[in-house]
């Protein structure tokens, strides 16, 4: 699977909106 | 037909929006729908007086999103005492815009050969959501930082469908279209774009428990440009997930 950076960013901002 | 599992989009039940001693006698019932890329307003009229009606004509106010009829009033033969008739109204938004309060509100005006008759309704946002509002994730994870957080608007929405799956496809169908989602902690996250008709995207996060009962509740947050439209567009969050 490419990975285009984007997955890992929607993960960051999963992350950040759970744990600020 | 035969597909199961297959949902439909929300159609709200209908209601009067004109008593008959309001109306002289004419009954009007209605609701609206988005069929098939188009908005429809669906009538129901009754004819509670002792005299035929004919002569149906409609006119909107002008209204926050320009909804419009986008052709005449099709009742073609009188409408004879104690008679009904459905008629399926195609509507547009390419009429004049004022913004209304409530923003979902719209006047109505109905005429036939007895008098002109005047009412408002109100209609759920879900009506303006479009079927080409599913954002690119690049896109979306650019706007979604470039709203400012005064813009965010959060919501909490009680006795949802008991998982993330169907949350999902019951607001899809309706065109809400999950773009992302990820689980944190636990937690269902569901990052959505909607787009209305107007051209104002609507960016939403939902939150949830998986395998919580289904009068569990989720949390809903909503970033837009127009944040005025947000409570709005929550409202139809909930008529579309309690349906």
């Amino acid at each position: 699977e490419l990975d285009d950076g984007l997955d890992e960013a929607f993960s960051r901002l999963a992350e950040s909106r759970t744990n600020p | 037909p035969g597909t199961g599992g297959v949902i439909g989009s929300f159609v709200p039940p209908k209601s009067v929006w004109l008593h008959a001693m309001k109306g002289k006698g004419l009954e009007i019932s209605g609701t609206f729908t988005r069929r098939s890329g188009a908005v429809f307003m669906d009538l129901n009229f009754t004819n509670r007086a002792l005299q035929v009606m004919s002569d149906f004509a409609i006119q909107f106010n002008r209204n926050s999103f320009g909804l419009a009829p986008a052709a005449p009033l099709q009742i073609l033969t009188p409408l004879a005492p104690n008679q009904s008739t459905e008629v399926s109204l195609p509507l547009n938004t390419v009429g004049s815009v004022m913004k209304m309060d409530p923003l979902n509100n719209l006047q109505v005006a109905i005429k036939n050969n007895i008098d002109v008759f005047y009412f408002s309704v109100v209609y759920t946002l879900h009506i303006l959501f479009m079927e080409d509002g599913k954002m690119e994730r690049q896109m979306f994870l650019a706007t979604w930082k470039d709203i400012p957080n005064e813009n965010e608007a959060q919501f909490q929405i009680r006795e949802c469908p008991p998982n993330s799956d169907a949350v999902s496809n019951k607001l899809q169908a309706s065109n809400v279209f999950t773009v992302a989602r990820r689980t944190v902690d636990g937690q269902d996250m569901l990052y959505q774009s909607i787009k209305l008709t107007n051209g104002i995207w609507v960016l939403a996060e939902l939150r949830m428990q998986p395998g919580s009962p289904s009068c569990a509740y989720v949390e809903l947050c909503l970033k837009c440009r127009a944040p005025e439209v947000s409570p709005f567009v929550s409202q139809a969050f909930e008529a579309i997930l309690k349906n």
